[in-house]
């Protein structure tokens, strides 16, 4: 099998689909209080795979919404005003839809792909792991 | 009934990457 560094530095999806990968940035992320980056894109794929008709997945997107989206969170800095909007829409409409958080976490992946995956790259963690 | 804080602590460990 291929070695961390070798799974790892393909591609940041790549990282974030190992185990240890996702757990080791993770970490990384706590120390500059960027955690939330990450738990926001785990959350937009368990809320894709979520049954729509369940009453849960209503309270799902509201929760996501809530957490990462309406506030100043680290994530909500980091999406397009439009986008934002948008879900916030589809929220007080409650009209949701599998796909309404995709645009916020394609922004969202943009972002870690440019800084966090870069430098997590060469990052003492991740270093001292491989 | 389970909290929303719960529920989203849910949907992110549903998404997390399993056992390598």
């Amino acid at each position: 099998p291929d070695s961390p560094r070798t799974r790892w530095t393909k591609s940041l999806l790549s990282l974030l689909g190992d185990q240890d990968g996702a757990q080791l940035f993770r970490t990384f992320l706590e120390r500059d209080k960027h955690v939330d980056t990450l738990d926001f894109w785990f959350a937009c794929n368990g809320f894709r795979q979520m049954d729509i008709n369940n009453t849960k997945t209503l309270r799902v997107a509201k929760a996501i919404y809530k957490r990462y989206i309406e506030n100043s969170s680290v994530v909500a800095k980091q999406l397009k005003a439009a986008t934002k909007s948008y879900i916030r829409d589809v929220i007080r409409r409650q009209q949701i839809d599998s796909a309404m958080f995709d645009q916020a976490q394609t922004e969202i992946q943009s972002s870690m792909e440019d800084s966090a995956y870069q430098n997590f790259l060469t990052s003492d963690i991740y270093l001292e792991y491989i | 009934l389970e909290s929303e804080d719960d529920l989203l602590q849910k949907c992110i460990t549903s998404a997390m990457p399993k056992q390598n």
